[in-house]
């Protein structure tokens, strides 16, 4: 059996709505340690995944692994019946195929009770390499989503060049070509407060050709999150993370575009 | 030209 209480729903609405675009079906994975989740796009381009530990619910109990097979279009709607502050309990008992959702508003008026019919679903899991990466970039990801949005007006890719210096996003279409750059920032803005700070760590410059179609799609969880971390490796895929809050992650990871 | 490769490329399944 499992019991999860999310004390908000924001966090649980925020995942699903920056996954179910990519993934229409997959496991939730529930054990002793945590929910996660790990599934690629039909193209296999690109992977999804999250973590959400434990600890981050109060109560979490989990006695055994589960795989539960969930249809993200039906867990989207269910999820918008849910008002951000409200607290989430997630059941499932023993031997069945379905998942309950509890919504309890902040002032406890107001219970509301859904249940969700499970997918048996075979899931495929890819083992990531664990490797350092040649070059990891933390930056503000409002700042990378104006990126992505701003570059797939002029074409359909994007070059990553990371260097000591900071990071340069180009892309080229048919129409003309833009480049942004950004650049190692300080921590405190004019006014003194603190503000979101671009930073490069490398062991060599890299240098990425990667869709924008499925980048604009990971930015859908940056309201999780006030930064993005982009760990790069040249010739190997992108890894994008924004953590959730201090009790997980969503983690993206997307095949690059080579030249013929 | 360029061509898009699949995370099968770099990941193996498990």
């Amino acid at each position: 059996m499992l019991e999860a209480r999310l004390p908000a729903a924001s966090i649980l609405k925020k995942i699903v709505e920056s996954i179910k675009d990519l993934v229409s079906q997959a496991n939730f994975d529930c054990s002793e340690s945590g929910i996660s989740f790990q599934a690629m796009d039909e193209s296999n381009i690109a992977l999804s995944s999250f973590l959400l530990r434990a600890d981050g619910f109060d109560p979490y109990r989990c006695d055994r692994k589960l795989s539960l097979g969930i249809r993200f279009a039906t867990l989207s709607k269910i999820l918008k019946c849910a008002g951000n502050d409200d607290v989430v309990v997630i059941r499932y008992a023993d031997d069945t195929d379905i998942l309950s959702l509890v919504f309890e508003a902040p002032d406890n008026n107001r219970i509301s009770e859904f249940d969700i019919k499970l997918l048996d679903i075979s899931s495929e899991y890819l083992s990531i390499p664990e490797q350092e990466p040649e070059c990891k970039v933390k930056m503000s990801s409002a700042e990378f989503s104006r990126i992505c949005r701003d570059l797939i007006t002029i074409g359909s890719s994007v070059v990553i060049d990371a260097t000591k210096s900071g990071v340069k996003f180009s892309s080229t279409g048919d129409d003309g070509s833009g480049s942004i750059l950004i650049k190692q920032s300080a921590s405190v803005d004019g006014d003194g407060k603190a503000a979101p700070q671009t930073t490069v760590e490398m062991s060599e410059p890299v240098s990425l050709e990667l869709s924008l179609k499925y980048l604009n799609n990971f930015t859908k969880a940056a309201p999780l999150s006030e930064y993005v971390v982009m760990n790069m490796t040249n010739d190997s895929p992108l890894m994008l993370q924004f953590d959730v809050s201090d009790i997980g992650y969503i983690r993206y990871f997307l095949a690059p575009q080579i030249k013929d | 030209m360029t061509n898009q490769l699949t995370l099968n490329n770099f990941f193996s399944n498990n």
